[in-house]
């Protein structure tokens, strides 16, 4: 059985798909079999992959709203061990037409599941939000990795993020935990960044990875090429770091 | 009767909340009467001015769900001549809260009546979704600014936003428009961030703010003060580029 995790953080453009992208495509390169689920509807994942949302066939949104089978939604080997389930803006009105739907917090989970025994890892992309949808990545996640980035308004949300946390682990997913959380755009030339480094590291002391993803321009110049890191500029710090930090997930999941 | 303004973009991190700060503190501060409304959960802008939300008597989301009178709940002279409607996590709940009430999409618009002749500008700080909340803010504003990150994600995003907004515009709001996109976090030395801003003059031709924001760590740092830019550092770049932007956007609305 794969070990899922979902990408987190309601604030927006902390890396949530930087990490989710170069962590999963790290992780497939060394041989893992790995599934990339975007449930965002700006389908950034998707793009950033080089895939084109506009002809996906079934998506993360026939998925969830309408029960299409997972295995026919799913890209496969959009890189060598890499499986992608791709969005686009039909998921956008997903949340509203969930409300109405029963269980629908777990939709995801019921949908993934007959599909996890294929993969070792199953990374989703969450959108910026605690809305239905970043509940539905709780419920069928085992666990999660909050990406943070080192600025203080990224500081703010990070009760509320726990708290809904806390609420699914409570009512609909025991298992849940926090993984572990990842300082990104780490910029060395500014006091701020250390600042919030040192506040996040008093406030989840032993969950912090060791890496720390320095704010790098190839990061931003991949996606539009529609390449991760290691393809775009392999020898880059961020390219690095996403290395390093692939490597710590592996080890706190235990893949082998 | 005062101008509404959205500040919205569904990316997340693209200075949405930087923006709708910093430009009305800068109106406040020529004698214009504004009211600044948090509508995000986060509640950013609302800790941004240095308000306790915590503290929040009422808030948005009091008004916004429960009916309550938003001049009750409003913190007047947050700053001269400068009104808070503050959030806080309450806000959360509210889209799924909102979705079985009638009249959702206008609590906000419906909510603001009473109070918007009290304003010349008023200013909305959406989160970074095109949700229940945002489509309250189209609902409610004359206009809408948006700010884009000078990355190439942040340019995904832009049909779904302008979908959004016409059908808002045909349903609820005629008078709805875009007020103007403003370039935000331009980093001169990246490529990049030239090749993002060419390509959105050609998708906006008319309607690009001259402004350009540039990155300045100064912005980042001046919310953890509970400060504005103007506040902080007057004469850094940011600070500039506020109140070249707040006079462009006082000269499209037609404020004295
Ligand atoms: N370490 C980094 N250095 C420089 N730029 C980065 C870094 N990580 C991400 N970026 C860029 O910053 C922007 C935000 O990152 P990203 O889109 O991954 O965040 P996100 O949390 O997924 O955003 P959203 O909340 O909209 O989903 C993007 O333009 C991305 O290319
Ligand atoms: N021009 C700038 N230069 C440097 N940092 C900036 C600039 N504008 C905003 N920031 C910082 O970048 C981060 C994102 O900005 P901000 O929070 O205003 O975006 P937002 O669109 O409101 O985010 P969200 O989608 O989460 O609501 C914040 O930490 C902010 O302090
Ligand atoms: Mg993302
Ligand atoms: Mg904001």
């Amino acid at each position: 059985m794969g070990h899922t995790l979902a990408l987190a953080n309601q604030k927006g453009g902390v890396g949530k798909t930087t990490s989710a992208v170069n962590v999963s495509s790290y992780l497939a390169s060394l041989g893992h079999h790995v599934l990339i689920v975007d449930l965002d509807p700006q389908g950034n994942a998707t793009s950033s992959l080089g895939a084109d949302k506009r002809a996906l066939n079934l998506s993360t949104y026939d998925v969830l709203v309408h029960g299409a089978d997972p295995r026919e939604a799913v890209i496969s080997k959009i890189r060598p061990n890499l499986d992608l389930l791709g969005a686009n803006n039909a998921l956008a009105g997903a949340e509203v037409e969930l409300v109405q739907l029963t269980n629908r917090e777990q939709r995801l989970r019921r949908a993934l599941e007959p599909i996890s025994g294929d993969y070792d890892v199953i990374l989703i992309d969450c959108p910026p939000s605690l809305g239905l949808l970043t509940v539905n990545a709780f419920t069928a996640a085992n666990s999660v990795v909050v990406p943070i980035q080192c600025e203080y308004l990224a500081l703010e949300g990070l009760m509320q993020l726990i708290n809904t946390m806390d609420l699914v682990k409570r009512r609909l997913n025991p298992a849940l935990d926090v993984l572990g959380v990842v300082m990104t755009m780490f910029d060395s030339r500014t006091r701020l960044s250390t600042q919030v480094v040192e506040n996040v590291r008093r406030f989840f002391p032993n969950r912090m990875f060791r890496t720390i993803v320095p704010r790098s321009v190839r990061l931003a110049e991949a996606p539009s090429h529609g390449q991760t890191i290691l393809e775009y500029d392999s020898r880059s710090a961020g390219a690095d770091a996403y290395r390093q930090l692939g490597d710590e997930v592996a080890q706190r999941i235990g893949l082998p």
